[in-house]
């Protein structure tokens, strides 16, 4: 995963 | 977390019980987009595949879970439990101009070639537009029942929280995402038509007409 990435966002 | 993500989860959650209820309680589907119902459950599976390889936290967890099954309970309410609701004549929006677009979007704006990374994309991309069959078919028949506004309300409401969610990110975390930004804005932006409307005629009591 990326570190910009919202991907601990629903 | 912050109180903007928190209480935008919240809205979200709220939008999908009142969605529920409103089907339920009027034993009918009138007014509500499948089209707009089948994309939410693709933006859902499509971007918590993670489900299967990547743990956040219990939160994060139950509230995928509950995304995915939640909007899967909602096409069978309209789809088979109240079928003869739902009239398909006035969901005219062709789909495949939103997801066409989105695919080849994510192709192109995404943080890695995985399965997974495009697939994350193209829900972010999709879940922006994936109302426009819904307002569509709002502006067709020029009305809607005031708890489906209310709905709608919710649902433009979580967006909205995503944004200061985001500005409160940069500030604190030096983080910021530009695929969920950019798409973020966007679909924010396409409630504010019905937000005009909400405000002043459903909340001031008036029934939702929009001018002929």
């Amino acid at each position: 995963d990326s570190d910009f990435s919202a991907h601990d966002e629903l | 977390m912050n109180i903007f993500r928190f209480f935008g989860d919240i809205s979200h959650l709220a939008s999908i019980f009142i969605l529920i209820h409103k089907i339920h309680t009027s034993r009918s589907c009138r007014g509500i987009s499948f089209k707009t119902q089948v994309l939410y459950v693709a933006v859902f599976v499509t971007r918590y595949l993670d489900l299967l390889y990547s743990w956040v936290s219990l939160y994060n967890f139950v509230m995928k879970v509950f995304f995915i099954a939640s909007s899967c309970y909602i096409l069978y309410l309209m789809k088979v439990r109240f079928r003869p609701t739902n009239d398909p004549s006035i969901d005219t929006f062709r789909v495949e101009y939103l997801v066409g677009p989105c695919a080849v979007l994510a192709l192109i704006f995404n943080y890695g070639y995985a399965v997974t990374e495009v697939l994350w994309s193209f829900s972010i991309f999709l879940e922006s537009v994936a109302i426009l069959p819904q307002l569509f078919m709002l502006q067709r028949t020029g009305e809607a029942e005031t708890i489906t506004t209310h709905y709608l309300a919710a649902l433009g409401a979580y967006r909205t929280l995503y944004i200061p969610n985001w500005i409160y990110r940069y500030f604190s975390e030096g983080y910021v995402d530009p695929i969920a930004v950019t798409a973020g804005l966007v679909q924010t932006g396409l409630y504010l038509d019905f937000f005009y409307v909400y405000f002043t005629k459903v909340l001031q009591g008036q029934k939702f007409e929009l001018p002929a």
